[in-house]
């Protein structure tokens, strides 16, 4: 996170809010919880507090307005700039404007107001842009759904004003760092070529053609994917990637997701109702099988014959000695599995059944 | 095409001039892009940007670099003005 500069800040901490105009893309009452809303995000977080005026000056103004609106910075019609706001400041400080040339909406199209308030007002409160794309306070515009003050929101706004005297202190989702020692994955699978690892609400992405990993969330590729899946592989042949979470599972081809999911487990793959969730999967190329491992134990299923084979679930250790007994992600890579468990790495030759090297788990970082 | 693709690149760098002006500081005084392309502030603020998002930091304007230059996002500046 990061302070503005000269770390303004209100002096008092309940403040007073009021909204100039309305738009007309939303109702008024949607308008209202948005903002609603978005304060509400930071005043969980703070000891701050904040009440909604109808008319005279309040501390924090917003409005809608277009093009010049008589402040420092023009708008620039449709698309580009969606709004700001001004520090923490007697007048026009704190203040927040939306550019009306913007569509505003209250769902997943463009523009989410209450998206775009929550933000603006971290700006009002004293926070300048994070560069933590899981942030609120990261500049570019982003809806998968879901609002939410990342750790890195929260650490920013404690610092200006103190912790929150809401007793359970809320914690926020953090942003994985590929160069933490520490990182662990949810599942990993190959796309189209690039290694695709999957945590919480992100991916991080290599490929041989360029070394920097790439981080960002699942939802700008596959919208309706949700996040903390548990497993994914993909079958080469068939171009499709499945993903897991629970007992359900989607497909996808490239970007688009397949039609008629989610499916459940059971039905498709077979599994016993005591299977509550898939650990990991890796198709096997060579021989059309899907390894999917749950607990201690794996099963394998025939892509061919779209059955599960005769014989398993067998023990993770008896046939993939080295391993340990629990895996958190694999992938097949040239002919390898590469299995995680915490923040270990095992590359594996599944003909020979021996573990080829032992690397930390973010070693395809380069970091 | 050609023509097209040059049109383009001239709307690119009004954008990449527009974008650092907007959120980077950077300061021109009329000048044509061209000119300060070579010199140091644009590059300095473009590496800033870069550095920022976490792109690949060359000092130019790349194609990941427009990419995310075109996104939607806050008026306010990285930077402060």
């Amino acid at each position: 996170y990061a302070l503005t500069e000269g770390n303004p800040r209100w002096e008092h901490t309940h403040l007073t809010y009021r909204i100039e105009n309305y738009t007309p893309d939303l109702p008024r009452e949607d308008v209202n919880n948005a903002i609603q809303k978005a304060f509400q995000l930071w005043s969980a977080v703070s000891p701050l507090t904040f009440s909604q005026v109808s008319e005279g000056q309040a501390d924090i103004m917003l409005s809608f307005v277009r093009r010049n609106h008589h402040d420092n910075s023009d708008f620039d019609g449709p698309e580009g700039q969606l709004a700001h706001a001004f520090q923490p400041g007697p007048l026009i400080g704190g203040d927040v404007h939306f550019d009306e040339d913007e569509t505003w909406t209250r769902d997943f199209r463009n523009y989410n107001l209450y998206r775009v308030a929550a933000h603006e007002l971290g700006h009002s409160l004293g926070l300048s842009h994070s560069n933590d794309i899981g942030a609120l306070m990261y500049p570019h515009y982003f809806h998968s759904g879901d609002v939410l003050l990342s750790q890195d929101d929260i650490n920013g706004i404690q610092t200006i004003y103190g912790p929150s005297t809401n007793p359970t202190k809320p914690k926020g989702p953090q942003t994985p760092q590929v160069c933490d020692s520490k990182l662990t994955f949810d599942a990993i699978t190959m796309v189209r070529g690039d290694v695709m690892f999957f945590k919480d609400r992100f991916y991080m992405r290599v490929n041989s053609h360029y070394p920097e990993p790439e981080l960002n969330f699942i939802a700008i590729f596959w919208p309706n994917l949700p996040s903390s899946l548990q497993a994914a592989y993909d079958i080469v042949d068939k171009d499709e990637v499945r993903f897991f979470k629970g007992d359900k599972y989607w497909a996808v081809q490239g970007q688009e997701m397949l039609p008629g999911y989610p499916k459940d487990i059971y039905r498709s793959f077979g599994f016993p109702r005591s299977v509550k969730r898939i650990d990991a999967a890796v198709f096997e190329e060579d021989t059309g099988k899907t390894y999917f491992f749950v607990a201690n134990k794996y099963w394998r299923y025939d892509e061919d014959k779209q059955s599960m084979d005769a014989g398993y679930p067998k023990l993770i250790a008896a046939n993939f000695p080295g391993i340990g007994s629990k895996v958190d992600a694999v992938f097949q890579k040239d002919g390898f599995f590469y299995f995680f468990h915490g923040t270990r790495q095992y590359k594996f030759d599944p003909k020979t059944k021996r573990v080829l090297t032992l690397e930390k788990s973010n070693s395809w970082f380069n970091c | 095409l050609p023509a097209a693709t040059s049109r383009m690149q001239e709307d690119d760098e009004k954008m990449v001039q527009k974008y650092l002006e907007s959120y980077y500081n950077l300061r021109t005084d009329g000048e044509q892009i061209e000119r300060k392309r070579k010199s140091g502030p644009m590059v300095e603020k473009l590496k800033q940007m870069q550095e920022f998002f976490g792109l690949k930091v060359t000092g130019k304007p790349d194609a990941e670099t427009l990419n995310m230059m075109k996104q939607a996002r806050c008026g306010v500046p990285d930077v402060v003005r």
